[in-house]
Parts: C-alpha cells; structure tokens; sequence
C-alpha cells in the first residue's frame, strides 16, 4: 500500500504528460517520457502509462523500440532484456537498476526463499557482497521488499514484496489461489465451530456426571 | 572575607575578559561560599557555582566544572532565579556530553529545547539557541550506545516536527530507521562534532567510530539471520575479530539479541519476538494489507 | 483498476508468512 501510495501520484503526472503527447510529431517526446519514467528511482508501475493511447501509436513509429522497453519494464525481468539486447536501445543505469529492482519482484512472485546463486545469476552479480548491497540498499531500503538474509543457508527470505503489473493470463492464478484462500478459512470457520460445540458438549456432559455423582454421595448418606 | 571577594571576582572578570576561563573559574573558587563568618543567600552561592562551571567549560574541564554543578544541585531546587536555573540546565547537559553519557545529555538538551518561555529577565532566549539545543539533543543520541533505550529517545526526536527542520535530519532518520550508515554519511556527521565526540578510545576507536560500529551491527540485525564475521567485518569496515568482540559485548550487554557461533565464524541474530508471535504478526500485516484493500475498492466505488 | 491488481498481488505473495526451520519447529 505504501508504494502504491507513492507511485500514484507519479504515475498520474506521466499519464497526464503521455496523454497530451500524440501524433507523429508526439513520438520523440514519449520516447523520451518512456526513458524518464522507466529511470525514475520511486516508480516500479508502468500498466496505466502503457494503456494511453499514444502510447500503442508509438507501435507503427520508428520509436516502436520505447513501447518495447516501456512492456519490458511493466512484465520483463533483466535476463529477458539481456536475451533482446539486440532489438531493444541500450538502457542508461538507472534503468538497469531499475530493471533490476523489478526482476527482484518477480522472483518473489513465486518463491518465498530466494537463493543468493539464483539471485546473482539473474542479477548478474558476480560476489555475496555485491549482492546483498543491492538487496539492502536498491530493494529493501527502496521499501518495495522485506526480508532477511541468511549467510548460511545463502538465501533471502522474503517476507513481504511489492506488487508488479499483471498480464491477463496471470488473473486466473490469483483468483484461483484466492478462492483456495476462501475455501480454507471456511473450513477452518467450521471446524473451529465444531470444536466450540464439541466442548460446550463436553463441558455439559461434565456437569451433568459431576451432579450425578454428588446426588448419590447424599443418598448414601441418607441410607447410612 | 568581603574584600577578598571583591579582589577575587575583579581578577576573575579581568581574566575573563582575557579569555582565561580556567584562571578566572580558580580565582571565583578560592570564594569560601560555606563561610561561618558572613551569611551568603543561596542564589549568590548558585550563582558562583554555575559561574564557575561555565568557566571551566569554556575550557572542556568537565571534571572541574561537575563539582560545582554538583555543588549547585543543592541549591538549585529551592531557587525561583529563572536564568540561574535555565544555566545550570545547560551546564548539566554540557557536563553529560564532555563526560561521553551522551543518552542522559541527549535527554537534559532536549528538555532544555523544550522551553516555552523565551524572556528571563533581561535575557532573551532565542529559535536559534533552542535549535542549538534540540541539535546537540540529537547529535548525542546518534552518539550514544546503540540499544533499546537509545531506540526510545530516537522514536521521541523523530517524531518531533522540529527535528524535521534540523540540517541533521537525514542522519537522524536513517539512525531512527536502523539503516546502515556508510562512510560518506558519516564523515558529513563528523564535521560538525566537537573534539570531545571524535576523541580516541582505549581500544582505538573514536567515540563516533565505535557509536557507528554498533548502529550499523544493530542495522545488520535487523537485515540478517546470521552473518559470517568476514561478511561483518566488511559491512562495518573493521577487522572480523574486531566485530566479533563487538557484537559479543552489545549480546552481552542486552544490547542486541543473538548469539556467536566460534567453530562456524557465524553470528546467529534473534529477533525480540518469538517465531511463532512473528508469524502471528505477519499474518496481522496480512489482515491490515486486506483491509486497506478493501478501502481502497469502496473508495473506488468497487 | 492496475493499481488494486498489484495490491492484490503483492498480498497473495505474503502467505505462507514465514517459512523458516526454526517456524516449522514451533509450530508443530
């Protein structure tokens, strides 16, 4: 929630300024936008920037390459850059990093433990050292993941990581682990609804021998 | 003994004046304040106590200047003299400081940046002498040994509106937040420390070396489940032996929370909480994160 | 609304909360 509250207002001014940009006389400017948004330190979201218009228009441009970098930055990760170096423009830094940050994100899609080899491989970091500057420097401190790092089992344990843009074809996925969700806390509701019952019914059975009991102590008295 | 008085406070305003402070503050001390013979009232004493505490700070001589601020804690809870009171206040502060109890300073200089009432008489307290104040508040809690208490009088800075203004508040900040300060950070802090803040230790650490020493193993207790003492000793830019006799007194001290591994070279950091209670709290952030959520959507019209 | 989706998301990742060794021990 927090980075979304910061980038909001981020992602706001870019759609704005992308709006006002179209046509063909439009194209070097949001070329330059795509540059100055995928570079910005506090923006880790693209999807609302990518869905205006003049954006898609780029597409028949020779400028088609931004709109590229603009989906990469929105879905891809570092190595799917690397693998299309060859058709995409050469990034400056802090698009790398950037790119970087965002590759960070998706791996914590889909593993809670990250091990530092995996890690470095995608981040082509070559020591621990290096590595860990970045996670705590480039991610955890940029607030978009929290962790711990462990030296011994050289993994990082993702606790919490921020949100990416989502493909269609990701929907399904949440709203299937989403119902598994619902359906879990059902059973659990109801089982811990039987147990509520179980041990009212215990707890009166209980009672009721305890009674029992003490009812027949006072007759053997009586008789004695 | 009245004239000796005179003579005495004459000479020490002449060595004053002559920028003397330790010679002036030994001139006003040979003044018998206990005398049997004349009646001297309590704020005269005070006030030659204070004075000469100021003196002897002008100097650094905390030692010198601490017995007469002892001298003036007896006198100083029965005086209704505003100005007096307010000095002595801030020699404490000062004393604490010179002396290296920097979280106690921290908490005399704040309480002494607090101060509503801007005339004394004739004296006219200005923003800038309470922006001095709060400052050194917040320079010596930087300075002051990293641990839970240290952590409680950050929390009350940081959250002071004031503190937002300071030129120090980037530091601060990081401090408050337990992130890891690197050298260049630092070495800007260290610019505007007194001598006394930046002085060598027995174990050849400066006063601000070690304080930053430990925040920044503090730091990486919070980023880490264990280190290696390589990996710490390049994080904190000491020798491995080094941050492992470090990490091993702050354990000991109750300072932080973990334990040392000799035979694997591994420092194990804990958490304050039990596992079990921080899953507990994950899944209260869980809860949180899915109510805001669901805010959202309302707002949204969802 | 992209903005709820990553919200989601990133909400969907937060489970299982924690999975160390020492969490497993303890709760079991």
């Amino acid at each position: 929630m927090d980075i979304e509250q910061k980038q909001a207002e981020l992602i706001d001014h870019f759609v704005k300024k992308a709006r006002n940009l179209d046509g063909a006389a439009g194209a070097p400017f949001l070329a330059a936008l795509v540059t100055e948004a995928t570079s910005h330190p506090s923006l880790f979201a693209f999807s609302e920037i990518l869905s205006v218009p003049s954006l898609a228009e780029l597409e028949r441009t020779s400028y088609s390459s931004s709109l590229e970098v603009l989906r990469l930055f929105a879905y891809g990760t570092w190595s799917e850059y690397k693998s299309n170096a060859g058709r995409l423009p050469i990034l400056v830094p802090a698009q790398v990093l950037k790119l970087k940050q965002l590759s960070v994100l998706t791996l914590a899609e889909t593993n809670k433990i990250l091990p530092y080899d995996q890690l470095m491989r995608e981040l082509d970091v070559s020591n621990v050292r290096e590595l860990e500057d970045f996670l705590i420097n480039e991610c955890m401190y940029a607030g978009i993941v929290r962790g711990k790092l462990d030296q011994l089992r050289r993994c990082f344990e993702v606790q919490f990581a921020a949100g990416r843009d989502l493909k269609h074809e990701q929907l399904d996925n949440m709203i299937k682990t989403m119902s598994n969700w619902l359906s879990t806390s059902d059973s659990l509701l109801n089982s811990i609804q039987d147990k509520i019952k179980w041990a009212d019914m215990m707890s009166e059975e209980h009672k009721k021998h305890r009674k029992d009991i003490e009812e027949k102590v006072d007759e053997m008295k009586k008789s004695l | 003994e009245e004239q000796v008085l005179v003579i005495r406070e004459k000479l020490a305003e002449l060595y004053e004046s002559e920028r003397e402070w330790s010679k002036a503050a030994q001139m006003l001390s040979g003044i018998d304040l206990d005398s049997g013979i004349r009646m001297l009232d309590d704020t005269y004493k005070l006030s030659k106590c204070v004075q000469i505490a100021r003196l002897y700070l002008e100097d650094d001589d905390a030692a010198s200047a601490e017995a007469f601020i002892n001298k003036a804690s007896f006198l100083v809870s029965n005086s209704q003299h505003e100005v007096l009171n307010l000095q002595y206040k801030v020699c404490y502060a000062r004393i604490l400081d010179l002396k290296r109890k920097f979280l106690e300073a921290a908490l005399r200089y704040y309480d002494i940046s607090q101060i509503e009432k801007r005339q004394y008489g004739d004296e006219e307290i200005d923003e800038e002498a309470l922006e001095q104040a709060l400052t050194a508040a917040v320079t010596c809690t930087i300075l002051a040994a990293a641990g839970p208490q240290r952590s409680r009088v950050l929390a009350t800075l940081y959250k002071d509106e004031r503190c937002s203004k300071l030129k120090i508040y980037p530091i601060l900040q990081k401090v408050y937040l337990e992130r890891i300060l690197r050298k260049p950070e630092i070495d800007a802090f260290a610019e505007e420390l007194k001598p006394h803040q930046k002085a060598l230790l027995p174990d050849n650490f400066t006063v601000l070396g070690r304080a930053m020493i430990e925040h920044n193993l503090l730091s990486a207790s919070k980023l880490y489940t264990n280190i290696s003492f390589e990996e710490l000793g390049t994080l904190l830019g000491i020798p491995p032996q080094k941050a492992e006799k470090i990490a091993s007194r702050m354990i000991y001290e109750d300072r932080m929370r973990g334990s040392i591994d000799q035979v694997e070279a591994v420092i194990h950091f804990e958490d304050d909480t039990e596992e079990l209670q921080q899953w507990d709290q994950q899944i209260f952030g869980l809860c949180q994160a899915l109510n805001d959520i669901l805010d959202c959507m309302s707002c949204k019209g969802i | 609304d992209n903005s709820l989706l990553r919200q989601v998301s990133s909400l969907m990742r937060r489970l299982p909360a924690i999975e160390s060794e020492k969490f497993q021990d303890d709760f079991l």
